[in-house]
C-alpha cells in the first residue's frame, strides 16, 4: 500500500527582490525509512 | 536451472513408473497415485521457488544499479498487461477471507514470528501478546505499544503519517501538477485526488483570461484599425493546464507488508471531504511502479481533503492486491474493496462532505485516521 500527501506549506518572500521563495524544507531523502511521528519537513515563521 | 530440470525429470519418471505400475495391477494402483500427487506438489513448489528466486535476483540487480546512480525507467511489460486481465479485486477479497481464518492459539506465535521474519516486522513493538491476535488479518492491522512512535512536538513541522519508505517528494511547480511515478512516466495530481478537488491551482482559464486582458489593453493602446482585427486569423485556444499556487508539495510513502499499517494525521487538520475511488487493485511494489502505467490513479483509494494552519492538505491512501481495504475512523461504516455490479472500471468517485456544524472533522496531529486491512 501507498500513501500520497499533497499539501500547501509556507512561502516566504525574498527581501531582495520581493520574489516568492519556499520556506518549507523536507528533511528526508529518497529511499529513507521513516516512522509515524517523525518530521517529513519543517518551516520557519520568520 | 539444471537442478530444477533434474528434479522435474526425476519426478516425471517416477510418475510414469507409478502410472505403468498402475496398469499392471490393482494393488499397485493406489501406490501410483500416492507418488503422483506429492510429485506434482513438490514440482509446483519448486517452480514457484524458482520464480521467486528469479524475481529476487532481478530486484537485486535493480538495487545494485540504483546504488551506482542509475535510476530505472518506465518499462511496461507483458506480465503487467497480464495482471490487467486478472480479477485482482476478487483475488484480494479471497486473500482477505483466507487471512481472517482464526488460528489455533498455540500456532499463532509461530505464524506471526514467521511473518515478522519474512517481512522484517519488529515484534517488540506489538501492543498485545501474539496469542491474542486471532487471525493473520488482526495481526497485520495491529496497534503498537504506547510510546513506540513519539510525535515530533515542533509546531513548525509536518510529520510522517505512516511507517514506510520515502518513494518520492518535491514541490509541484509546473502547469498540470504532475507527480513522477518513475523516470519517464508521471501521473496527474488532479486525477489522483479527483477532478473536483480543492487543489489550490491557478486555472488555465484564469491564465487565458489574464493574457487576453493584457492583449486587449495592448490593443487599445496601439489603436489598431478595425480591418486589422477583422482579418486577423481566429485563435483557437487549447485548454491550458492549471498551475499550482506557490508552495504546493507532495510526498509518496510506500508501506511494505511487514510495516505498521495504520495512518495518522500529519498535522492538526480539518478534514472537509472524503472521496472513495473504487478502481483496480494492482500490486504497488517497486517493480509494479516501473511496469504499470497510472498505477496510483488506477488503484482503489480513499482521499481525505481539508485545511490546516498553512492551507490545503490532502492524503490519499492507495490499496494494493494484498492490502485491498481501507478503514476510516471518521466514517467507520464505510466499506471498500466491495464487489461491484457495474462493469465499467472508470466510475466517478463516491464523495462525502463532512459538514458537522459546517466545520468539517477536526483531527489532531498524530491521531489515527485510517488503517489498511488485508484483502
Amino acid at each position: 500500500s501507498t500513501v500520497v500527501l499533497v499539501f500547501q506549506a509556507p512561502v516566504a518572500k525574498s527581501t531582495k527582490d520581493n520574489t516568492p521563495s519556499t520556506d518549507f524544507r523536507f528533511n528526508i531523502k529518497r529511499g529513507d525509512r521513516i516512522h509515524v511521528g517523525e518530521a517529513l519537513g519543517r518551516w520557519n515563521d520568520s | 536451472n539444471p537442478f530444477f530440470l533434474n528434479q522435474l525429470r526425476t519426478f516425471s519418471s517416477s510418475a510414469k513408473a507409478a502410472l505403468n505400475d498402475g496398469h499392471n495391477s490393482n494393488s499397485s494402483s493406489s501406490n501410483g497415485n500416492t507418488y503422483l500427487l506429492p510429485g506434482a506438489t513438490v514440482a509446483t513448489i519448486l517452480m514457484l521457488g524458482a520464480l521467486h528466486a528469479r524475481r529476487l535476483y532481478d530486484d537485486k540487480k535493480v538495487e545494485e544499479a540504483k546504488e551506482k546512480g542509475f535510476e530505472p525507467g518506465f518499462q511496461p511489460d507483458a506480465k503487467a498487461s497480464f495482471l490487467g486481465l486478472l480479477p485482482l479485486c476478487t483475488i484480494s477479497r479471497m486473500w482477505g477471507s483466507l487471512m481472517s481464518v482464526e488460528l489455533p492459539v498455540k500456532m499463532r506465535p509461530y505464524v506471526y514470528r514467521a511473518w515478522a521474519r519474512a517481512f522484517h516486522s519488529n515484534l517488540e513493538e506489538v501492543a498485545l501478546p501474539l496469542e491474542e491476535y486471532p487471525s493473520m488479518r488482526d495481526f497485520f492491522a495491529r496497534r503498537l505499544r504506547e510510546g513506540c512512535r513519539p510525535i515530533d512536538s515542533d509546531s513548525q513541522c509536518l510529520i510522517s503519517p505512516v511507517d514506510g519508505i520515502v518513494v518520492r517528494f518535491g514541490e509541484l511547480k509546473e502547469p498540470g501538477a504532475m507527480i513522477e511515478q518513475v523516470k519517464g512516466f508521471s501521473y496527474s495530481v488532479s486525477a489522483l485526488l479527483g477532478l473536483n478537488s480543492f487543489l489550490p491551482m491557478v486555472s488555465g482559464k484564469d491564465v487565458v483570461e489574464k493574457s487576453s486582458e493584457v492583449e486587449n489593453v495592448h490593443r487599445d493602446q496601439t489603436k489598431k484599425s478595425w480591418w486589422r482585427v477583422s482579418f486577423s486569423s481566429p485563435k483557437f485556444q487549447e485548454p491550458v493546464p492549471a498551475s499550482p499556487i506557490k508552495g504546493l508539495f507532495y510526498c509518496v510513502l510506500y508501506l511494505s507488508p511487514g510495516d505498521y499499517h495504520r495512518i495518522h494525521s500529519p498535522v492538526d487538520w480539518n478534514v472537509l471531504v472524503r472521496r472513495h475511488f473504487s478502481g483496480r487493485l494492482y500490486p504497488v511494489n517497486e517493480r509494479a511502479t516501473r511496469t504499470i502505467r497510472n498505477l496510483y490513479v488506477e488503484n482503489e483509494r480513499i482521499v481525505l481533503e481539508g485545511q490546516w494552519q498553512q492551507g490545503y492538505l490532502a492524503l490519499a491512501a492507495i490499496g494494493a492486491t494484498n492490502i485491498g481495504s481501507i478503514e476510516l475512523y471518521t466514517e467507520p461504516e464505510l466499506r471498500t474493496n466491495r464487489p461491484r455490479k457495474k462493469i465499467l472500471q472508470s466510475e466517478p468517485p463516491e464523495e462525502r462532505v463532512y459538514e458537522r456544524e459546517g466545520v468539517g472533522c477536526m483531527v489532531k496531529k498524530g491521531e489515527e485516521v485510517a488503517a489498511f486491512n488485508m484483502g
